[in-house]
This record gives structure tokens, C-alpha cells and sequence, in this order.
């Protein structure tokens, strides 16, 4: 497709900024409501003290989104997807116009809530996560296989209501391995459970 | 966009089809892993004595769905929607080859799970509802806007959980009142509350 073709085109242009500025930049993916902000706003509390952080919140009212982030006293530049269901390298070259990646060590970018679009859409990041909720029903992964290939790392939350929705956490973090997904992350963003490793990971590749 | 005409042309095509077969028709849409399908197995169950009923399942893989309503003895055509992150009236014309419309009451469509771009895409039903759960979290409505303002009905699902996930089910209700959606059922489709009025909305839906 001429659309992906030229997608690739921006996107390496988005990677070539943020490696000349030493940023790290995080892909966070994921279904609608699975955690993907909650996990951010852990992420920002427990590294900004280590490093400079700045979000990039894309979403059809993205505003909702970033005053949560910005509440945390780091920069979070809003974008609006409207129509849009997924992020596109030419909305992340947009929101670079509004940071000075040369005083930024790490990105977040929260795409839309879509397991489907993203995969397709490379915006520039070093690293894909994939946000999976156990509400969501533990058939997720097999449903949408193409977009925990595509990802670094899956992070299952919510485990903490596992039993409520009869949904296993287990079967969800199995799943995503065999489509491919090399690491998975059981966690609570409510409870705690697996924020110190999912802090670690981030770590690691900022570092790495 | 041209698209969209082809669609309203197509969408009117399908409507002509099933108002000559006295079909009526539900699209049922709905965040990912929101309920779609507990609520429509309930509906199956409980209205399968009154009317012929079929579904048309549209998802990435669409036989995991589909092989749920088939369990329950009633005719279910998977529409495996790929790359597509929502159903249009073309797979929907192509899914009506596959039924015998004059032997058939009632058709639930269940739409692929996203909350921005079915709400563009008529099918051709007479019925649009929207399925979100607490688990989202109750900003959810005012996020996706444009999806209740067209809708019929919004059921709330999963209020059991309500407090698990710290969400309030009466915001989401209100909210989607305030977008325009006319009518507003609170459910729990594990738990059983709200299931009798979803059913008589059905009833008088198809009656009415
Ligand atoms: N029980 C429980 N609830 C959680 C957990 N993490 C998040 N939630 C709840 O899930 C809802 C959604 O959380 P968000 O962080 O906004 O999710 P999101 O993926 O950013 O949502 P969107 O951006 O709207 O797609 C909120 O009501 C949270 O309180 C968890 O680990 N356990
Ligand atoms: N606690 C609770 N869990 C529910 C309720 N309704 C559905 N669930 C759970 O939510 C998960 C998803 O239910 P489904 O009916 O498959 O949802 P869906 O919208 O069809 O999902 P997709 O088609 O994959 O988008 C399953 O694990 C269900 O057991 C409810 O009222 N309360
Ligand atoms: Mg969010
Ligand atoms: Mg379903
Ligand atoms: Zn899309
Ligand atoms: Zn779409």
C-alpha cells in the first residue's frame, strides 16, 4: 500500500531525530480501557527523577488523557485523532514540532485504544508494547495475533479481577508468547503487583 | 468520502432485503471484550422460542464468536474482517448470501470491537446499540462521543465489578444521555441484572 510505503518513509525520519537527540521512545498499544495511561503515569512517577520524560497522548478526545499525564508535572503534548483509529508517523512528526527532543531522554507515545490498526503503523519508536486487560476475556490474544507478534513486550493487567470476569491471566500471557511476543508482564496497575518489573523492563531499554 | 456514499448505497440495499423478509436488525457494537457476545447469547436464549434468529459474527477471527452462538443451536456466519477494523454493508451483503432471509425473524450483527469507526458504516439494520462495561473506565463515553450520539440504546455492562475498577456506572449512563443516546440499560450479562430489560428492549425493538 502506498500509505504504508509512505508511513515507513516518516517514520524512519521520526526514529533518525530521536537517535540523534538520545531518546528513547515507547510504542504503548493496547484495547480500549486495558491500563495503557495507568501504567504510564506509574512509569513517569517512579523514572523522572532518573530521567527527563515527555508524553505524546493520541486519542479522538486526547485531552482526557494528557491532563492526567501533565498532573504529573512532565510535558504531554495532546493529538487529536478524530476519525483516525490508530497513530501514524505523520502525527508523531506533528507532535516532535512541539517538544525539545534534545532535552527529553524518554517518550511515551499511548496510541489509540485498538489491537487491530497500530501493527500496521510504525511511528518511530525503539520499542511496541502491548497493554491487555483480563476484562477483556482471555480469547484476546488469539483474536488479534498479528499485533503481539509485532510486539517487545505484553503486559497483562488488571490480574487482580481475574477471578471477577472468570477470565485467566495465565492463558493470556501463553497466547501472546506463541504469537510470538518475546516477554510478558503480569500485573496490577491498581494493586502493584508487577510495577517493579515493569519499571525494570523500562529501564533496561532505556539503558540498554 | 466516496467510500462512505458506496456504503449508504449498499446499507440501503441490504435494509430493502430484510424489510421485504420481515427481518429485523440489531448491530450490536462495543469496545473490545465489552459483552457484545454474553449479551447476545443471553438474547438468543431467551428469544429463540419466540423467533427465528441468526447472527453474523465480524471480527479479525471471527469463528471464536461465531463458534459461541452456533453452541446455542441457531445459525451464526462468521465474517472475518481481517486488516478491516470495522464491518461495512459490503461483507454484509456477502453475509446475507450465506442466509435464507424469509426464514428468519431477527439478525444480531456483531460488529468488530472499536468505539470510533463502526458508528460511520451503516449495515443496513434498524437497530444501532453500543456496548461499553465499567472495566473501560467510565471516561470512556466522553472519549468516543460521535458512536453514542448515533446510537439506539447503550447497554452499561458488568456493574458487578463496578468498584474493582473504581468506575461509576451511573456516570457512563449519564454521559451517554448527554451524547444523544436516547435510551440507557445497566447491566451485569455474568450476574444477570439488567438482562430482562435488555431482553424487552429486543422485543418491543422487533415488535414495535
Ligand atoms: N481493577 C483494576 N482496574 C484497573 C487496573 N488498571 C487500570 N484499571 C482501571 O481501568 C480503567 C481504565 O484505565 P486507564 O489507565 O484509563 O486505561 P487506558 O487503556 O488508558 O484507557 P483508554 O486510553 O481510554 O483506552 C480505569 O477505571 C482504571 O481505574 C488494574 O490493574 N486493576
Ligand atoms: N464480571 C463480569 N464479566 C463479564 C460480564 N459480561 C462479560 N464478562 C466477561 O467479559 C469477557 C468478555 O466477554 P464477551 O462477551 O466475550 O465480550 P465481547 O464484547 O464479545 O468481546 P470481543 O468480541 O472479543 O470484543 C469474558 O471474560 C466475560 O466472562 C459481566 O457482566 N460481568
Ligand atoms: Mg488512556
Ligand atoms: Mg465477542
Ligand atoms: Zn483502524
Ligand atoms: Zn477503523
Amino acid at each position: 500500500q502506498d500509505i504504508l510505503k509512505i508511513n515507513k518513509r516518516i517514520a524512519s525520519d521520526n526514529r533518525a531525530l530521536f537517535d540523534e537527540n538520545g531518546v528513547t521512545v515507547f510504542n504503548v498499544m493496547g484495547a480500549i480501557g486495558s491500563g495503557k495511561t495507568c501504567l504510564i503515569e506509574k512509569a513517569i512517577d517512579m523514572l523522572k527523577d532518573e530521567y527527563s520524560i515527555a508524553v505524546m497522548a493520541g486519542d479522538v478526545v486526547a485531552k482526557y488523557d494528557s491532563d492526567r499525564f501533565t498532573a504529573h508535572g512532565i510535558i504531554s503534548i495532546p493529538i487529536s485523532t478524530g476519525k483516525e483509529c490508530h497513530l501514524d508517523a505523520h502525527f508523531i512528526e506533528h507532535g516532535i514540532e512541539e517538544l525539545d527532543l534534545s532535552s527529553i531522554d524518554v517518550l511515551f507515545i499511548e496510541n489509540v485504544g485498538n489491537l487491530i490498526c497500530p501493527s500496521d503503523f510504525d511511528l518511530g519508536e525503539h520499542f511496541k508494547i502491548v497493554i491487555v486487560s483480563v476484562s477483556e476475556g482471555d480469547d484476546i490474544v488469539m483474536k488479534h495475533p498479528v499485533i503481539f507478534k509485532n510486539a517487545d513486550l505484553t503486559v497483562v493487567n488488571k490480574i487482580d479481577i481475574s477471578e471477577y470476569v472468570g477470565a485467566s491471566s495465565e492463558k493470556m500471557a501463553e497466547d501472546s508468547m506463541r504469537c510470538g511476543c518475546p516477554r510478558v508482564i503480569m500485573a496490577s496497575c491498581k494493586k502493584g503487583a508487577g510495577i517493579d518489573e515493569w519499571i525494570q523492563y523500562l529501564r533496561d531499554s532505556i539503558e540498554g
